[in-house]
């Protein structure tokens, strides 16, 4: 994909990193599989 | 290091209309990420999303500066309670998600197949 987001989020002290797409082709692992 | 999760994050073809949030979202974290997380992570966008485009209004209106003050507090005030995240169950049901439970356990306990999580979301509804 040409443009990929990323965003933390910390809930209680964990933080968790977000990433997003505009499409999922290319993005995805198990989209390719299908 | 968790592993990771693959997502496809949808509005609730239920309790979301087409004009609200229409658009389906991409999205990878890692397995550890609670259902609060997600509900998060989808706040602050959709605040972020809304704020970027009452600023290009605001631009295109005035042009003068100080046009984006009112966006960056209402980011700021962004809460996991927000949203409300639901999995499809079966044909037509929707089961909505406890926020403390890891999408890891999400996808292990109702998903079980090998493709990306498919999730929905909609406002969480005031009782």
């Amino acid at each position: 994909p040409e443009e990929v987001t990323v965003t933390d989020i910390t809930i209680n002290s964990l933080t968790v990193t977000f990433r997003e797409a505009l499409v999922a082709r290319g993005f995805f692992r198990s989209w390719e599989l299908e | 290091l968790s592993s990771e999760i693959e997502l496809i994050f949808c509005p609730h073809p239920l309790l979301v209309n087409n004009q609200q949030y229409s658009q389906t979202r991409y999205v990878k974290t890692t397995a550890n990420a609670t259902v609060d997380h997600l509900s998060k992570y989808l706040a602050l966008r959709i605040a972020l999303e809304e704020s970027q485009s009452a600023t290009q209004g605001n631009r295109n209106m005035e042009g003068g500066p100080g046009a984006g003050n009112s966006s960056n507090s209402c980011v700021q005030d962004v809460s996991e309670k927000q949203f409300t995240i639901y999995i499809s169950t079966a044909r037509g049901q929707f089961s909505t998600l406890n926020g403390s439970l890891t999408l890891e356990l999400v996808n292990e306990k109702f998903w079980k197949v090998c493709k990306p999580l498919e999730l929905f979301y909609a406002p969480t509804q005031v009782q």
